[in-house]
């Protein structure tokens, strides 16, 4: 089974063109094993990008040297993965 | 559950417990509700459609599918959602009735049942089908880049390791090509909605080409009053516009595919969230986005039974 223990997911928004195609070149680094959420449309449109623990330090000093704008969505995904099983499994042991 | 009745709604579910949800339902109506089995996936489970339908024959069709990326927890949950508000307003709320004494409804709630499964046991995050691709270390293709429209253009991935893997050829998947025939051999669609989530955006065709459809005005009025009926409950705010305009380009996608089949009301739906939880929407926002949607598809479903063609 898959985990994704220290995973976080990045909201990006992109402030002009430049930094769309700086983003976009992301896209095809397949070794930092990116997962866009919500892909790249337009400036000012947020990108979602779930980051792997193993890629997060250098995807956010590559954002940071680039002056991209981003926020942190989900801390850590398994955390939240946790929370959704747990509660799919007392809400089953719930009588009908 | 002894029956849907007492069918938790506001909890996510696994494959089987849908499956039976199904089951149950069609038992409970048997004038209302059947089960046609389209195809296999790769794995070999069925997909199941429900056919909600009052009697005729061949009758015009409106079609609603969930889960397509199997990761969107919240759209099948949604549909199994809607299946039970079928039949429980018909006979009911007039608009509704209106519509099924003169249309069927096909429902497609788990349609990629491999990648569903996978999600529950394997990976959460799994969104493509299952198969695995010859020569690459990685499998599945995703469902919604396979089709045959604008397929292999920009706006899908020839890498297998993609996430938009659009395939070897169009139609390669099974729950793709199931889909395609069924469409074909009814022959008498007339609305094709396929829900996906997250990000809140009602759109329509195309997204392979820059291209405005040619009934571009009609789909953008009417996804416009589907949007507001939608804000109307608890004021979740969409976008809306064709596929390329609104997002990105994308090929191979089943809506522009149906579009050029004929469909004319053809519209996929991101539901919820806007970006907090993305898709891992916490359960307890399943039904008022299954209530928020339905408000949507009635929008779109009267507008189709009033405007034959």
């Amino acid at each position: 089974k898959e985990t994704f223990d220290g995973h976080q997911v990045l909201r990006i928004i992109p402030r002009d063109e430049i930094q769309l195609s700086v983003i976009k070149a992301l896209e095809d680094i397949i070794e930092f094993e990116l997962d866009f959420w919500r892909g790249v449309t337009d400036v000012a449109v947020p990108v979602d990008v779930r980051v792997p623990f193993h890629s997060l330090q250098s995807i956010k000093i590559y954002l940071e040297t680039q002056d991209i704008e981003y926020s942190i969505m989900i801390e850590d995904l398994q955390v939240m993965l946790d929370e959704e099983r747990e509660e799919m499994e007392a809400a089953a042991r719930v009588p009908q | 559950p002894r029956g849907t009745d007492s069918f938790d709604f506001s909890r996510y579910h696994t494959i089987d417990e849908i499956y039976s949800f199904q089951d149950m339902l069609v038992a409970e109506n048997p004038n209302l509700v059947s089960k046609i089995v389209i195809g296999h996936s790769y794995e070999g489970r069925s997909l199941n459609v429900l056919k909600f339908s009052t009697g005729g024959t061949s009758r015009p069709a409106i079609w609603i599918d969930t889960g397509i990326h199997s990761r969107e927890w919240v759209t099948q949950a949604s549909g199994t959602w809607f299946a039970k508000k079928i039949v429980t307003d018909y006979g009911r709320d007039p608009a509704l009735t209106n519509i099924l004494d003169k249309m069927d409804i096909f429902l497609e709630i788990v349609t990629n049942p491999d990648g569903y499964h996978f999600t529950h046991n394997n990976n959460r995050m799994w969104r493509k089908t299952r198969k695995p691709n010859p020569g690459s270390r990685c499998d599945g293709v995703d469902p919604n880049r396979n089709w045959d429209a604008g397929f292999g253009g920009p706006g899908a991935s020839g890498n297998p390791c993609s996430e938009t893997y659009r395939g070897p050829k169009a139609h390669s998947e099974s729950e793709v090509k199931s889909i395609v025939d069924f469409v074909k051999s009814h022959g008498n669609f007339k609305a094709f909605i396929s829900i996906h989530s997250y990000s809140q955006m009602l759109l329509y065709p195309y997204g392979y080409t820059r291209t405005p459809v040619r009934d571009r005005d009609e789909l953008h009025a009417l996804a416009k009053k589907a949007i507001t009926d939608l804000a109307s409950l608890y004021g979740t705010r969409y976008k809306y516009g064709s596929i390329i305009n609104t997002i990105y380009q994308a090929s191979g996608g089943t809506i522009d595919w149906t579009y050029n089949q004929g469909i004319k009301y053809s519209y996929t739906f991101e539901l919820r969230d806007t970006g907090r939880y993305g898709f891992v929407l916490p359960a307890n926002q399943i039904i008022p986005t299954a209530e928020e949607t339905w408000l949507a598809l009635m929008a779109i479903m009267n507008h189709t039974v009033r405007n034959p063609y």
